[in-house]
């Protein structure tokens, strides 16, 4: 899966890979003082492309909010809805708006997920439908936070940790392995980072074919600009 | 509206009669189903939301189909009765920032004609020296007679008289007919089928948007003018030629997360031009807010030129971060302003006032909006009053009106879109310039009764304020009156002699006009208090507001937020009759509408400049 961190402060935005074993499952956010936690679990290609390598994404989320007793399983398939207790099934085949107390879905038929949890977050999962004779791929998910400012500060996980923002600065950019992009240094968490200018898509708009968002790449599974390493961040199970 | 051809909208006519600022709108249509079959007619109108609805009707065929106000609760088990018959209810919705659309449909029998009656009541506030009459004209489709004819009783006598629609061409301008003469008008626009139509051989119509009046009345005596009519009295006070009074304003300006992107863009631009606008002799702060009270200067400064210039650049440099404690923030204003007073670092007759800007309920800090009004009311103690801005539609605009409220001062929700800043900017025009301070009214006691609030905080250029009540003996002509309040150079005192006026030489032939228009004024205003009463006042306080607005608004027919009005549809081949309810939507009902930041939230003001983080495939 690839992460984007956008910066509006400083127009700007960081990029990286996480590439791991499929079926690893990932946090992505974590707040222990609003008791919310987002995990995603990857998954693979159908077969790998002997021609490249293996790629991963995200296939299924799994979303707590202790507070208002929630529970939300999104995959390519369904979604599922728990409130203390009672549960509801959604599909992706139907546009469908559930209003809740604390909570609001909207599904947008075979395309996105919004979720609003009250004072909490929003977020938007899209739904990547791949045809499906395809040869490799299969369908697959994306995560977007909507408005996160009332995460608390103490908020991580592989896309939480940036939620109040990243210092970093870069260096002039110099010509790189690829001409196309060039390279820089970053000093971002007190490391010094080989960094590339590249760019990433947005689907929110284009679930087809995206727009293009130019990032600061970190290669390397984002090491030096996550908390720690990728270990850290794989979990036991969706909930 | 119809849907068939063979069904025409015969007659449009929207009638409306102001005496003294108090507004009776009657609305009319009439359809005739010319079809061998029943047909479905629609009717639908927008109505200010400051306004009443006093009655509707449909007749049909003959017969008649009234509302019925009754208790919202009452109503209620009949709504629920219908609702669980399988039938839809609620008539009234939310439209736009000005208006609510009350709308019926009813399926009429082959061959036969409907009549739609809707009555609506306002009592018209005036703002920018000015009154407006809004009506909303829609018809649809050509309409045989149309017509919109006002008449205007003003005994203070008429200064100006605008009308203009946002529908009128320069081939429909002289269709507007108006007679303005001391103290009377006339407007009248009445369209032939020729005349409506967008082109010579299409049926669209040119008639479709808003209907303008706007005027204002001659204003001389300091005391105001007072008018007794049928054992009620009416005091309009808006005195000419006063002095401004300097002000002591601290703005505190919400920085939160969520204020990120357009709003927060919108807020520095307005605040730029808020800031040109101070008078010299004004005294100002500045708060901004996350979780973390920053203020631009420890205490109040002169509007001076340079010191303005200086706050410009801080308000340049707010940015939008983090969460959002209201409480502390206001505090800090409060603390600011009474320090000044002590110090006495402003004028002794100045008026202190604090304006709240922001866009959503607290997230940090005190959280219990109970334990923020009551620290706020109490720190404030009655010295200064407070102003609201809400913006955008995640805020609880009740906490915010019920706080404002609590402290002499009024909440105003701020909508997101283009024109923010200019609402920004007319909302403190509106309170830019007090004219008197701790202003009282005083009239004997034994002498009326059931007055409606008789001190108000502040009088503003351009506003008015409105006391009603009864004479204690219907046969009285005549009372003492006092004004007093805090002036620009000394304290005011107006005395003098409130006398009931010969109508009938004022206004020979109209005198019917003069029946119950000013008890009904005093209905309207005493309603509108006691449900501001009903929200900000002690649990007794609220108990008894509640009962006197419940008993007011059924005696004198009023649609309000405690009554509704049930519509019995009647009866017809493929349904039962039906039960339909007429309410007044509060504030909180309002924001149930569809916004575009619930509808569209990927595009939404709110989030499309907060930091969006993801994480996806190629």
């Amino acid at each position: 899966p690839h992460f984007i961190i956008e910066l509006p402060d400083k127009n700007d935005a960081l990029c990286f890979n996480i590439n791991d074993k499929p079926g690893t499952i990932f946090n992505l956010v974590k707040d222990p003082l609003t008791g919310t936690v987002v995990n995603g679990q990857t998954i693979g290609d159908k077969k790998v492309n002997p021609a490249s390598k293996e790629n991963t994404y995200f296939g299924r989320f799994g979303i707590i909010h202790e507070k208002f007793g929630i529970r939300l399983m999104v995959s390519t398939q369904e979604i599922l809805v728990s409130e203390h207790g009672k549960q509801a099934k959604l599909f992706w085949s139907d546009n469908t708006s559930v209003k809740g107390l604390n909570m609001d879905l909207q599904v947008t038929k075979d395309r996105s997920l919004t979720v609003t949890l009250r004072n909490s977050v929003k977020f938007v999962i899209i739904l990547h439908k791949v045809w499906k004779k395809h040869p490799y791929h299969q369908d697959y998910l994306g995560f977007y936070t909507l408005d996160s400012h009332l995460f608390s500060r103490r908020v991580n996980g592989l896309l939480g940790q940036f939620y109040h923002g990243v210092q970093f600065e870069v260096s002039e950019p110099f010509a790189g392995k690829d001409v196309d992009k060039p390279d820089a240094f970053m000093f971002v968490k007190g490391h010094r980072l080989l960094v590339t200018r590249g760019w990433q898509k947005d689907f929110r708009n284009d679930v087809k074919n995206g727009e293009n968002v130019p990032c600061w790449f970190i290669h390397n599974n984002g090491t030096g600009l996550i908390d720690g390493d990728l270990t850290d961040y794989t979990v036991s199970g969706l909930f | 509206s119809v849907n068939s051809a063979e069904t025409e909208v015969q007659s449009v006519k929207i009638d409306c009669k102001v005496a003294s600022r108090f507004a009776h709108t009657v609305m009319t249509s009439t359809a005739l189903n010319k079809a061998n079959v029943s047909q479905e007619v629609f009717f639908e109108v927008e109505l200010p939301k400051t306004a009443f609805i006093t009655n509707f009707s449909m007749e049909i065929d003959g017969k008649t189909y009234v509302g019925e106000v009754k208790e919202k609760e009452k109503a209620k088990k009949q709504y629920e009765k219908a609702v669980s018959s399988g039938q839809t209810a609620g008539l009234v919705k939310a439209s736009g920032r000005k208006m609510e659309k009350f709308s019926v449909s009813v399926n009429i029998a082959a061959n036969s004609n409907i009549t739609f009656t809707l009555t609506y009541e306002e009592l018209l506030q005036r703002h920018f020296g000015k009154y407006e009459i809004m009506i909303r004209v829609k018809p649809k489709q050509l309409v045989q007679h149309f017509e919109i004819a006002a008449d205007i009783y003003e005994p203070q006598g008429i200064a100006f008289l605008d009308t203009y629609a946002t529908f009128i061409t320069n081939e429909l301008l002289p269709l507007v007919e108006k007679t303005v003469t001391d103290k009377k008008a006339h407007l009248s626009f009445s369209p032939t089928l020729d005349q409506q139509r967008k082109c010579p051989d299409c049926d669209g119509t040119l008639i479709d948007g808003d209907f303008f009046i706007k005027y204002d009345v001659n204003r001389v005596q300091d005391l105001g003018d007072i008018q007794i009519v049928n054992g009620y009295f009416v005091h309009f006070f808006a005195p000419a030629d006063l002095q401004r009074l300097p002000k002591n304003v601290v703005f505190v300006i919400d920085r939160s997360g969520s204020m990120s992107g357009k709003k927060m863009e919108q807020t520095r631009e307005a605040l730029q031009t808020i800031l040109d606008d101070l008078y010299e002799e004004d005294h100002f702060g500045l708060i901004t807010f996350d979780d973390k009270i920053v203020e631009w200067r420890p205490s109040l400064s002169n509007a001076t030129k340079k010191n303005v210039n200086a706050a410009k650049t801080f308000v340049k440099n707010i940015q939008a971060v983090g969460w959002t404690n209201i409480n502390d923030a206001v505090l800090r204003a409060v603390d600011i302003l009474t320090a000044a007073e002590k110090n006495k670092t402003v004028p002794g007759n100045s008026a202190s006032m604090i304006i709240l800007l922001t866009d959503g309920d607290p997230t940090f800090g005190e959280q219990n909006l109970d334990i923020i009004k009551n620290n706020v009311k109490n720190a404030i103690g009655g010295n200064m009053s407070l102003f609201c801005l809400g913006f955008g539609y995640d805020v609880d605009y009740n906490f915010l009106d019920v706080m404002a409220k609590q402290n002499d001062g009024l909440a105003r929700r701020i909508y997101e879109a283009s024109d923010a800043v200019l609402q920004l900017q007319g909302f403190y025009d509106e309170v830019a310039s007090p004219l008197l301070s701790e202003v009282h009214f005083n009239y004997p006691e034994d002498t009326v009764n059931s007055l409606t609030g008789s001190y108000f905080k502040q009088l503003f250029n351009g506003s008015e304020i409105v006391v009603a009540g009864q004479l204690n003996d219907i046969e009285m002509n005549d009372f003492a009156v006092e004004v007093s309040a805090q002036g620009a150079e000394n304290y005011f005192v107006a005395k003098g002699q409130a006398s009931a006026q010969k109508w009938d030489t004022i206004f020979p032939d109209q005198e019917y006009i003069f029946g119950d228009f000013t008890e009904r004024l005093w209905a309207y205003l005493t309603i509108q208090q006691l449900l501001d009463k009903k929200d900000k006042g002690t649990p007794e306080e609220k108990a008894n507001a509640t009962a006197e607005a419940l008993e007011l608004s059924l005696k004198y027919n009023f649609v309000t937020p405690l009554t509704s009005m049930v519509v019995t549809k009647p009866e017809t081949d493929e349904k039962p009759e039906d039960t339909l309810i007429a309410d007044k939507l509060t504030e909180d009902q309002r924001t149930g509408v569809s916004t575009p930041s619930q509808t569209v939230p990927q595009t939404s003001y709110s989030y499309a400049s907060s930091p969006i983080n993801w994480v996806d495939g190629d």
